[in-house]
């Protein structure tokens, strides 16, 4: 059997790590630990693709994603498509804590999240507006649209559903291109 | 994304992530990471997984959930976690992603699909035989 206890992590944020085991040293539970952990990834953006100011949408918005789960209890907090609160996996935490709901999306998770005290601000910055503007600039390329017109892997949208009849056009314009420079 | 996974010395599990998710994603979009069984997942009585990757492709085949079943049997953790990838290499040999793997009593391990781009998957490890927080690497398959 390996040692325990035990703290893994995606990809090496290191700081993330120290955090979760300083919480676990200091008697926090295995949830307090994931919480802290993953909260020091979303202060310090952990190589843009954690926290905010980061992955604009086509809108130039950044909205977050996150869940926490108890072994023991089999609970779960999570949400999904959170607008303009920084601690995503804060409000999933609240999630799991006050109530029996397992995950909570987009805008009403924002009220839930300012009615638990998180406060409501811009997740934008100027390297989130600069990512945005040079994709717009790159004819929003790439993009996650397929069989529409005008043709999503030449042009920005808004897009319409290509007309029945006309030939398919590739649907892997992202997907399984093994684009590894943009992931959850 | 960042996928955790603490185990406390009694046993007691825990399992979470967070991301911004995709760049230039469809406004509403939601990827894998907040999905539980996909994101991440933990069960005291099997083990702990966590995921990281294409998530409009990874949530489809919950890898977190699986492999977690998989310990649960028995298999060991960078066993379940190449068992897992591979199941999804048969649909999209091409997906972008990795997966972390903890059993309850400690052990662990990783695996990530292999790419042109992406050949190996770093992931943070601290435990009671190491003083600080190590970097370990995992080659892909």
């Amino acid at each position: 059997p390996g040692p325990l206890p035990l703290v893994l992590n995606t990809w090496p944020f290191r700081n993330a790590t120290e955090a979760a085991w300083r919480t676990l040293a200091s008697g926090g539970s295995p949830l307090d630990a994931v919480e802290s952990g993953c909260a020091v990834c979303e202060r310090e953006q952990c190589d843009g693709t954690v926290g905010f100011g980061g992955s604009p949408d086509e809108f130039g918005e950044t909205t977050l994603d996150a869940m926490i789960m108890d072994g023991t209890t089999m609970d779960v907090g999570a949400v999904g498509a959170l607008r303009r609160v920084k601690n995503a996996i804060g409000v999933a935490r609240k999630v799991l804590e006050y109530t029996t709901h397992t995950l909570l999306a987009g805008e009403s998770a924002t009220k839930f999240a300012e009615s638990m005290g998180f406060v409501n601000e811009d997740l934008s910055t100027n390297a989130s507006r600069a990512l945005h503007s040079a994709w717009l600039a790159r004819n929003c390329q790439p993009n996650y649209w397929r069989n529409v017109v005008p043709d999503a892997s030449t042009y920005c949208g808004p897009y319409k559903p290509k007309p029945p009849g006309v030939s398919e056009q590739d649907g892997t314009t992202c997907k399984g291109t093994g684009d590894t420079h943009s992931h959850d | 994304t960042i996928g955790m996974i603490v185990i406390h010395k009694t046993g007691h599990t825990a399992a979470g992530t967070s991301t911004n998710g995709l760049k230039f994603k469809i406004p509403g979009r939601v990827g894998d990471s907040p999905v539980p069984g996909s994101g991440a997942y933990a069960d005291d009585t099997a083990g702990a997984a966590a995921a990281t990757g294409d998530g409009d492709t990874l949530m489809r085949f919950l890898p977190s959930y699986q492999a977690v079943e998989y310990m649960r049997r028995g298999v060991d953790p960078t066993i379940a976690c190449q068992k897992v990838i591979s199941r999804i290499q048969k649909y999209f040999p091409k997906f972008f992603g990795a997966v972390l793997c903890a059993n309850v009593t400690g052990n662990y391990g990783a695996a990530c699909n292999k790419l042109p781009t992406f050949t190996q998957f770093s992931f943070m490890v601290y435990n009671s035989l190491k003083n600080q927080p190590t970097e370990e690497k995992v080659d892909c398959i």
